[in-house]
């Protein structure tokens, strides 16, 4: 099983869109994929369409794994969505779960634990991480083998990555083997000279660390999210399809290389 | 003095690019402004032209006003920039202070305190926000008058408003006075048909608080930032300047009538 965190510090860069139709590529290609929502504003839940606040979220199974009575328990609180991915929905209260980590003992593993002991069988786990640093990306982190960070090619969000290397070097110091497999270009558009000299500069930084699929802006990928659908079932035909399609091929290669 | 914080938890919506310009046109128009980057991204202070980490932050001043021997400064933190703004820039390290301050007493008055003990003089103060839930967002909202929210015509971004609604009610727990003076919709394209759903979702649901003003789509503003300024600095005949101008103008009209 591989866990990839979707991750980066800067907010609106892609990370939950890129989550949900990574994940339904990779599907798509006969593998078991299980997506997990990190993220207390729960964009990932909201965009495969689970509108009401269910029982069983992550956020109950960090509050049992952190209690000393139970154990959180990640099976029981799998989803089946509308397009038939696996997911862990999240909660707005998720937020809480941030204070009550701050001060526990070793807080930072609770969610690699938990993946640990699931008994259901994926060849990936997915986590959809929210844009700010702390203690749920911090878990996130320590709990995955790889991160894949979504950016714009923009100023701001260039600039944001220095800052993420702090967040990811804190994670390593907990999980030694995790390492970046690369960074994905969203809503790229090369007739913008700015779009092509931060890809540059990207690439003169992290060399072929920069995926070579890039991602275009489409609306449709908007609209599937409306009807809590991934891309592929709601407008196969769409750029958004294509590109995530040939994205999931690059990640797959990429992994077999690592 | 009149506190305003630019907040929303969805990433990406244009809470730092809204900060700066409104910050400027409002200083254009005759007043004397203080804006605050309250973000551990720093992405204000970095969209300012401040690239080195300086002495003294807003992280250097919440750990001083956290400490018993000292007191927390804002007045020796501030910075002029390159367009000639007035800045207390973040750090990357501010989001330590968010562990610290979780595990405070009345640690969700600080920065208001901080704030009232200022002895510069500024008709505004613009607070620059995280997109994430936490101590620090908390402190902000505590800290202000009024909060504006920049939004995008889209389905997340929507979505993300109950959310937020959390956050402003734990706020208004200890600041009673706070209110929302409204939504600012941010690349906003009347030719799409998500863009006019949105929009009249959100005024069916909150009527007039949704400023008559629209910012459009508008590579200039980006360019600004790589710049280091504002957009009347760096572009006064772009679109993004006629559009951040017309803002501040609804923004003050409104102010005066709250
Ligand atoms: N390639 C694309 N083309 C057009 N719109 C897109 C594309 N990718 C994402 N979007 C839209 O941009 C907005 C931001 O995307 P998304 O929510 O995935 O970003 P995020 O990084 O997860 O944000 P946050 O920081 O709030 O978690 C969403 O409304 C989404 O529908
Ligand atoms: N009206 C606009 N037209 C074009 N680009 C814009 C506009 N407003 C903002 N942007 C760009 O969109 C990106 C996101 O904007 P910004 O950083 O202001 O959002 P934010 O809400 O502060 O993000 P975060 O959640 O990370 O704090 C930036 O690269 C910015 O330059
Ligand atoms: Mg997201
Ligand atoms: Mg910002």
């Amino acid at each position: 099983m591989i866990i990839v965190s979707i991750a980066g510090q800067k907010g609106g860069t892609g990370k939950t869109t890129t989550a949900t139709n990574l994940a339904a590529a990779i599907v798509n290609d006969g593998n078991k994929v299980l997506l997990i929502d990190a993220d207390p504003q729960a964009s990932l839940t909201l965009s495969l369409g689970i509108q009401q606040e269910r029982e069983r979220t992550l956020y109950s199974e960090y509050l049992r794994e952190v209690s000393i009575e139970e154990d959180g328990d990640l099976d029981r609180a799998i989803v089946i969505t509308k397009s038939g991915l696996h997911l862990i929905p999240s909660s707005t209260a998720l937020a809480q779960t941030e204070q009550k980590l701050m001060c526990e003992y070793e807080s930072e593993t609770k969610l690699q634990r938990m993946i640990h002991k699931m008994k259901s069988n994926y060849d990936f786990v997915i986590i959809d991480c929210p844009p700010s640093p702390g203690m749920l990306l911090t878990n996130a982190l320590v709990a995955s083998d790889y991160i894949l960070i979504p950016l714009q090619a923009e100023y701001l969000p260039l600039k944001s990555i220095s800052g993420f290397m702090h967040c990811f070097e804190e994670a390593k110091s907990f999980n030694g083997s995790l390492d970046i497999i690369g960074f994905v270009f969203i809503k790229y558009d090369r007739r913008i000279v700015m779009s092509r000299n931060v890809l540059a500069e990207i690439e003169n930084i992290f060399g072929d660390k920069v995926f070579s699929t890039r991602i275009r802006s489409n609306i449709q990928l908007s609209r599937a999210q409306e009807a809590g659908l991934d891309i592929f079932k709601y407008d196969p035909t769409s750029h958004g399809a294509s590109d995530y399609g040939e994205l999931a091929m690059e990640f797959l290669s990429r992994i077999k290389k690592m």
